[in-house]
C-alpha cells in the first residue's frame, strides 16, 4: 500500500530537491507518512530539511555499501509523518566502489520494499547524472517524477532520461512507469517558458502535472532556515502550489 | 602562452556551460585565440554552440577512451577564434569504463598539453559532479573558475568542491590554483543574493570576479539558437557582462 516514486533529472538544478522535500512534506501535512531518501552525495535534501549533513554518522553510503538497514539510518523531520533517510558525504566515492559490485543496481531495492507497510509514499532524491546512484533509484522505484524548468537546455535533455528509463524499464525494473512531469521554477511571462513548456505538453499531454511551480524567492529562501516551504511561509504561493501538487499526485493513482 | 580553464561545480545549474560558451566566446572576440572543450555527457556545449551532438560521429569519449587524437575531434564555430572538442552521448557510459584504467585521471591532460601552442585559451566545460571526468578536467587545467548562483544550496556546496580542488591539488596537479568565482543568474534585488554574496566575498575576497552575470531571459533563449550571446544579441546586458568578464579574464594574468 505505497509508493515509491524517484525524483530525476540528469540536467543539474531543474528543482529536483526541492520538489522532493516540498512534496514529502505537503504529503506529510495531508497526513500520508512518507519517507525521503535523499541518495544525491550533495545531501541537498538532508540539509534543507534542517539536518547538519557532517554529523550523520551512518547514512544512505552505509545502507549501500555496509549493508546497515535502513530503519537504522532513519531520521524525525519537524513533521510528524516525515522522515528521512540522510545523505552524507562519503556517498561522493560510491559509484566507484559500486562498479564492481554484484547486483550493483540492486542495492537500494531491497531495503525500500522492507518499508512498504510503513509508508504511503517513498520519495527518493537523485544527483543531477544518470550515473549507478539514480539507476538504483530508478531500479527500486514504482515511478518516476521528472522535475523540469522551461528552458532550452532542461527540454534537449529530456530525449536522453526517457532513454534511460525505458533502458531500465526493459531490463532491471519492468514496473517502472512516468508518475508525471513538474514545471518548476516556471516565469509566465517569458516566452521562452512558454514556447518549452508548449513543447513539453505538447509530446507528453497526459504527463504534465496541472499544478506548476512558479519561481518564488520564498522557495529559494526555505532551505536557508533548515524547513520545507510549508513551515517557512505557508501563505507563499510556493507553499501553496507544492500542497496542491501533493493533493494531484495522491489523487493521480490510489496507491498500490 | 597559454592558459587552460576548467569550469567546475557539482551544483547543478549553476551557469557553467552558459559561462563555459559566453566567457570562450568573449575571449574569441577579443582575439585571443580559444577552444572550448566540452566534456559533459550533456553535451550542453555543444549544441549551445549549434552543433548537434547527435552527428558527432567522433568526440571527447573517443579522445579520452579510444586514443583519438584531439585534433581530429576539433570543429570550428560561427567565430572565427573560436573552436570546439565536441562531447558526445557516448560520454555517458565513460566514467564506468574509465575506473579499471591505467592513469585514469591523466586522460585528458596530454591532448591539452599538445595544443597549448595553438591556443591561448583552453576552457572546459564539466558535469555536475566530483567524478572521473572532472577529476580529469582539474587535472589537465592550470586553473579553476567557479560560477555560482548566490543561492544556499550552491553556497553549501562550495566547501565540498574547494576540497576537492585541494586532493588534486596535492596529487595529481600541484600546478592547480583558483581562477576566480563568478556569480551568475545574480538579482540584485533579493535578499538572499545579497546575503550569499556577501558571504562569498567575505570568505574568498580576491577571488570574486567584479563582473557579475544579471540573471537575463536573452542569456537563456541564446541557446536554443545555437549561438552564444554575442551573435545573438550584442546590445543586451548579458553579452556586455560577458565581454567585461572576458576583459577581466585576460587582464587578471598574463598568459603562461
Ligand atoms: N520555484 C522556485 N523558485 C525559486 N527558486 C527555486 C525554485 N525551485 C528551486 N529553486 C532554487 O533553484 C536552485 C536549484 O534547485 P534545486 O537545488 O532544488 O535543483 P536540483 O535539480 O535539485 O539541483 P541539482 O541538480 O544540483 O541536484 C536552488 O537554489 C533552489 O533553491
Ligand atoms: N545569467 C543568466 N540569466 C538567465 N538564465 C541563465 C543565466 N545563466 C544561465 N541561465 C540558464 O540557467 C540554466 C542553467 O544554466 P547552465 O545550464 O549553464 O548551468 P550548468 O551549471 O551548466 O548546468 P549543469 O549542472 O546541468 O551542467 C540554463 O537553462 C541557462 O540557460
Ligand atoms: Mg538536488
Ligand atoms: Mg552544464
Amino acid at each position: 500500500m505505497s509508493r515509491i516514486i524517484a525524483l530525476v533529472n540528469q540536467k543539474g538544478g531543474v528543482g529536483k530537491t526541492t520538489s522532493s522535500i516540498n512534496l514529502a512534506a505537503s504529503l506529510a501535512v495531508l497526513e500520508k507518512p512518507t519517507l525521503l531518501v535523499d541518495i544525491d552525495p550533495q545531501a541537498n535534501a538532508t540539509s534543507g530539511l534542517g539536518i547538519d549533513k557532517s554529523s550523520v554518522e551512518t547514512g544512505i553510503y552505509d545502507v549501500l555499501l555496509n549493508e546497515v538497514p535502513i530503519n537504522d539510518i532513519i531520521v524525525k523531520t519537524q513533521l510528524d509523518k516525515l522522515h528521512l533517510a540522510p545523505s552524507q558525504i562519503d556517498l561522493a566515492g560510491a559509484e566507484v566502489e559500486m562498479v564492481g559490485m554484484e547486483g550493483r543496481e540492486n542495492l537500494l531495492k531491497p531495503h525500500l520494499e522492507a518499508l512498504r507497510e510503513r509508508y504511503k509514499y517513498i520519495l527518493i532524491d537523485c544527483p543531477p547524472s544518470l550515473g549507478l546512484l539514480t539507476i538504483n533509484a530508478l531500479t527500486a522505484a514504482d515511478s518516476v517524477l521528472i522535475p523540469i524548468q522551461a528552458e532550452y537546455y532542461a527540454l534537449e535533455g529530456l530525449g536522453q532520461l526517457l532513454n534511460t528509463i525505458d533502458l531500465v524499464k526493459n531490463g532491471l525494473n519492468p514496473e517502472l512507469d512516468i508518475e508525471g512531469i513538474l514545471l518548476t521554477m516556471f516565469d509566465s511571462r517569458l516566452n521562452l517558458a512558454q514556447q518549452v513548456a508548449g513543447e513539453i505538453k505538447k509530446h507528453f499531454p497526459e504527463k504534465v502535472y496541472e499544478n506548476v511551480i512558479a519561481r518564488s524567492v520564498r522557495i529559494a529562501e526555505a532551505p536557508s532556515h533548515g524547513k520545507p516551504i510549508i513551515l517557512y511561509d505557508v501563505n507563499s504561493s510556493g507553499a501553496q502550489s507544492y500542497l496542491a501538487l501533493a493533493k494531484e499526485v495522491a489523487a493521480r493513482r490510489g496507491a498500490k
